[in-house]
């Protein structure tokens, strides 16, 4: 509020000025890309799982995940959400009750699945967000 | 594990770096089970062969469909036109259904009728055709279905004939006379006609989802266009006897709704 802002003043004339705290190294460094947020390939195959006998296509689909640190400053990883720059200040401020942003996926895309039923039907279904196309922190 | 691994060769999760033991491979089956929205594997008796007409048939449509999803683009009223193509020849015309364009599942059914009954004399021409549509996924809804049948040239025999080819569904069957049918579609064709005929029957799909017991198959007549009835594998109409690639089946689309059914874990 402005009186505080006023109060704020008159102290910073009288008393010696604190530096702010600006972002440590070892900040910086926890955004490395070696542990920042990124999608990873995971392949789920049905083939692998022997059900080839009832899924006729596909043998498998990239499924993907996502996984890393969102750390502070947020601009190294991919599609930060607004939400999550909050989240890295409230958890900057109070880092042993907040937990950092997560590191999710933000882009799901559909598969189609073709499979025989119990009668020999054969049934071709499109299952949502089932591959992870980016992911981000949220 | 064996069936679920990382293609990043960096250290990332611990679960990727051991193998999983019986029981957690077991429960991870479930899980993927689960997401297909599955209760257990199911089991197939493929006595016939992968290589019916319905299951080549629905292969076409997945390939056409995972096309045409890498391209982000087009409806799925676009990709069953496509089908066509590659399917043989259609002799029907398909219509701008809009109902098709937001279909997320099809389902083929075998024809179940194994042998051609004795029907009376009147009927001796007659086909039937039974599927078994008991196990449709929870929470599907049907937007179109379709019996489709093949044809084939029959110039030589017939040569300038028109058949008239009739679909009926059954009503009501009796021990000691017909069945009472109920004519859903009838069709004029030439005898020089060749692909697969595609017959609408949404409305007797969806009344024997809703009621099992009403589900007494279908009924299938040609004749000559001189009103006597004709033997439809004379008129080229493929049946269970003609190669397994030109089986007639049905197919139908559904359409899933908005909640979906997971089992509580």
């Amino acid at each position: 509020s402005t009186n505080k802002r006023r109060q704020q003043n008159r102290n910073r004339s009288t008393q010696p000025q604190e530096a702010p705290r600006s972002p440590s190294m070892a900040d910086y460094n926890s955004s490395d890309q070696k542990t920042a947020c990124r999608k990873h390939e995971l392949y789920v195959s049905f083939r692998e799982l022997g059900w080839q006998d009832w899924i006729i296509a596909p043998e498998g689909y990239a499924a993907n995940y996502c996984d890393g640190e969102c750390s502070f400053p947020l601009n190294a990883h991919m599609n930060a959400t607004n939400h999550a720059i909050v989240q890295t200040l409230v958890h900057l401020m109070n880092p042993e009750n907040v937990p950092k942003p997560s590191c999710a996926p933000t882009k799901l895309h559909a598969i189609s699945v073709l499979y025989f039923d119990d009668n020999s039907n054969v049934i071709l279904k499109k299952y949502k967000n089932m591959v992870v196309r980016a992911c981000g922190c949220h | 594990s064996n069936y679920i691994f990382d293609g990043n060769n960096e250290i990332h999760s611990s679960f990727i770096q051991r193998r999983l033991r019986t029981h957690e491979k077991r429960e991870m089956q479930k899980e993927i089970l689960s997401i297909l929205g599955l209760p257990h594997r199911p089991r197939p008796h493929l006595s016939h062969g992968k290589y019916n007409s319905a299951p080549l048939f629905m292969l076409d449509l997945y390939n056409t469909m995972s096309n045409e999803e890498k391209n982000e683009v087009e409806g799925f009223l676009d990709r069953y036109k496509s089908m066509f193509t590659t399917h043989g020849p259609s002799l029907a015309t398909l219509q701008d259904n809009a109902f098709l364009n937001d279909a997320d599942m099809v389902m083929s059914f075998v024809n179940l009728a194994q042998h051609d009954r004795e029907l009376s004399p009147r009927r001796r021409h007659h086909r039937e055709f039974r599927f078994n549509l008991s196990q449709i996924p929870e929470g599907e809804a049907v937007t179109a279905a379709e019996f489709r049948i093949y044809k084939e040239c029959v110039s030589e025999a017939f040569k300038n004939e028109t058949f008239v080819i009739s679909v009926y569904q059954v009503v009501q069957e009796y021990e000691d006379r017909d069945a009472d049918l109920f004519l859903l579609e009838s069709r004029k064709l030439w005898a020089t006609d060749e692909g697969w005929l595609e017959f609408d029957i949404t409305a007797t799909s969806n009344l024997w989802v809703m009621n099992p017991r009403h589900n007494l198959g279908l009924q299938f007549s040609v004749e000559a266009s001189s009103g006597k009835t004709v033997n439809p594998k004379e008129a080229g109409l493929i049946g269970r006897d003609g190669p397994h690639d030109k089986q007639p089946f049905m197919v139908a689309f559904f359409k899933v709704s908005e909640v979906h059914i997971r089992t509580t874990r």
